[in-house]
C-alpha cells in the first residue's frame, strides 16, 4: 500500500508478536507508534500488571471486574495494538474508534484486524463479529459506538 | 463497555463517565 506502512511489535516476553499499519499521511503523530499504546498493550497482556494499571479501587467503581471483557472501545486507536491484543486475549467485541482524517486511518485498522486475527486463528466470519472499525471524533454523538459495541 | 482504552492525551474523563 503507497500510504500505510506496516510494521511488527513484539512483547517484553518476545512470545506474542503483532502486525499493526500505519496511516502515512494521519495528522497529530497518528503516523507513529505512541509509547503508551505498546506500553498498555503489554499491561493488558499480565495479570499483575492489569490489575496495576486498573488499580485496588477499580471494582468498586465499576471498572473492570471481568476478564476478558466483555465489550472494549479503543479511542484514538492509531496503531491500535491495545485493541488487537484484546482480540487475542478473547474480548467479546473490540470497537476501535479513530478521528475522521482520511480513509487510510480505517485501512489500517481493518489490515491489522485482518491480518492478526488470521494468525491467531480467528476466522473472518468471528472477526467480523467481535472486530468493529468506525471513525469518532472528540464531540461526536456516542451512541453509534454503543451500538457497535451491541 | 467494560473496558475503555485511550492511550494519551486523547482521554476525556467526561466520557468514561457518559460511556460506562
Amino acid at each position: 500500500h503507497p500510504t500505510i506502512s506496516s510494521h511488527a511489535w513484539t512483547d517484553d516476553s518476545g512470545s506474542i508478536a503483532v502486525t499493526y499499519h500505519l496511516a502515512l499521511t494521519a495528522p497529530g503523530h497518528g503516523d507513529t507508534l505512541w509509547n503508551s499504546s505498546s506500553c498498555i498493550a503489554e499491561h493488558l497482556l499480565r495479570p499483575h500488571l492489569r490489575d496495576r494499571m486498573f488499580g485496588p479501587r477499580a471494582k468498586e467503581a465499576g471498572g473492570v471486574t471481568r476478564w476478558p471483557p466483555r465489550r472494549a472501545l479503543e479511542f484514538g486507536a492509531g496503531a491500535a495494538l491495545p485493541s488487537m491484543i484484546l482480540l487475542r486475549e478473547g474480548a467479546g467485541t473490540v470497537v476501535m474508534t479513530d478521528r475522521i482524517t482520511n480513509e487510510e486511518t480505517f485501512e489500517a485498522l481493518e489490515m491489522s484486524s485482518e491480518k492478526n486475527c488470521r494468525r491467531w486463528d480467528i476466522s473472518e466470519e468471528e472477526r467480523e463479529r467481535r472486530a468493529v472499525v468506525r471513525a469518532h471524533t472528540w464531540g461526536e454523538d456516542a451512541e453509534k459506538l454503543l451500538e457497535a459495541g451491541g | 463497555f467494560d473496558l475503555l482504552v485511550a492511550s494519551d492525551c486523547i482521554y476525556n474523563p467526561t466520557y468514561h463517565e457518559a460511556l460506562l
